[in-house]
């Protein structure tokens, strides 16, 4: 049988299993495990990498658990501004998007990019007019939206308040990265 | 950041990251991981790398290519390059984060200097290997 595999992660940072229910620990074991059969599955299947990380990648996106799409932390102006990247390793392209908006499932908008344009790193309104001309799935700003990121980030923003930082102070500290 | 890299049947390897960034960020700021190169990246010849952390170290790292260049120029294993570049080089520029990756044998490396990274792997036979913290 031809050889296949896949990894995931779901972010890292200051994790600790002191701040971790165990039902919390479990739904993010849950979940990693349901996003990484859904990837397998395709690659068994004889489906593509390509393939097998978008829909890996969708799952974790759907889920408020991880900081990306649904789950994903606040700007400072009280918004969601979603990144992502996608590779082939068979051929070398790529496709990026970045400060997007209103798109459900990022990564898909980077894959178009990389099949569907000419370029490699979309960004803000000109990658969400690409992602309709595409035709992906477009949401309103608020289906992003989770109240234990928007605590987060009010309470960051508290802290710049009453703190005078650099542009480069330790966010792992500062309860700011997320991964 | 979730991420994902995989080798397929037919030996294509593939990397992909999506993130909401970093919290309270301003100035329109980005990351790692939309930028080829620091944040994902996949050869055919070497491995596929997807990258969660610190942003800015990982864009100055050049990350994910680094582990790739290791590979290719150095013939390092992917743990190798993986250790070295999360375990050393990283910390010596001051970030950090972790990445995943799987090389073209179908070996799988999540190397990581934090406290723990969500994590998963899975094998042709179906082996399920889950992890959070650095246990």
């Amino acid at each position: 049988q031809p050889n296949f595999g896949i990894v995931i992660h779901g972010g890292a940072g200051t994790i600790l299993k002191e701040n971790m229910s165990d039902s919390l620990e479990q739904a993010y074991k849950a979940k990693l495990e349901e996003a990484i059969r859904t990837g397998h599955e395709i690659l068994a299947n004889g489906g593509t990498a390509l393939e097998a990380v978008q829909r890996t990648i969708n799952v974790m996106e759907d889920s408020p658990l991880f900081n990306s799409a649904r789950g994903a932390v606040f700007t400072n102006k009280g918004k969601n501004e979603l990144d992502a990247s996608i590779m082939d390793g068979s051929t070398l392209n790529a496709g990026a998007v970045a400060g997007v908006t209103n798109v459900k499932n990022p990564i898909n908008l980077a894959y178009e990019v990389m099949v569907n344009s000419d370029h490699v790193l979309l960004s803000g309104k000109g990658a969400e007019q690409f992602a309709e001309e595409q035709g992906l799935e477009i949401v309103d700003p608020e289906y992003f939206y989770t109240e234990r990121r928007f605590k987060a980030m009010e309470r960051a923003r508290d802290r710049d308040k009453t703190e005078n930082r650099t542009a480069f102070y330790d966010p792992l500290t500062k309860d700011e990265k997320f991964g | 950041t979730v991420g994902c890299a995989a080798l397929d049947k037919n030996g294509n390897l593939a990397a992909g990251t999506s993130t909401g960034g970093m919290s309270n960020k301003k100035y329109n700021r980005i990351g790692d991981s939309p930028i080829i190169g620091a944040g994902t990246y996949a050869n055919n010849i070497t491995c596929a790398v997807s990258s969660t952390g610190w942003g800015e170290y990982f864009i100055r790292g050049v990350v994910a290519y680094d582990i790739s260049a290791l590979m290719e120029y150095k013939g390092l294993s992917l743990q190798e390059a993986a250790h070295e570049v999360i375990q050393n080089k990283l910390p010596e520029l001051g970030g950090d984060g972790g990445i995943i990756a799987i090389d073209h044998k179908g070996n799988v490396s999540m190397e990581f200097n934090t406290a723990g990274m969500y994590r998963a792997s899975m094998n042709k036979n179906g082996e399920l290997n889950i992890g959070i913290y650095s246990e």
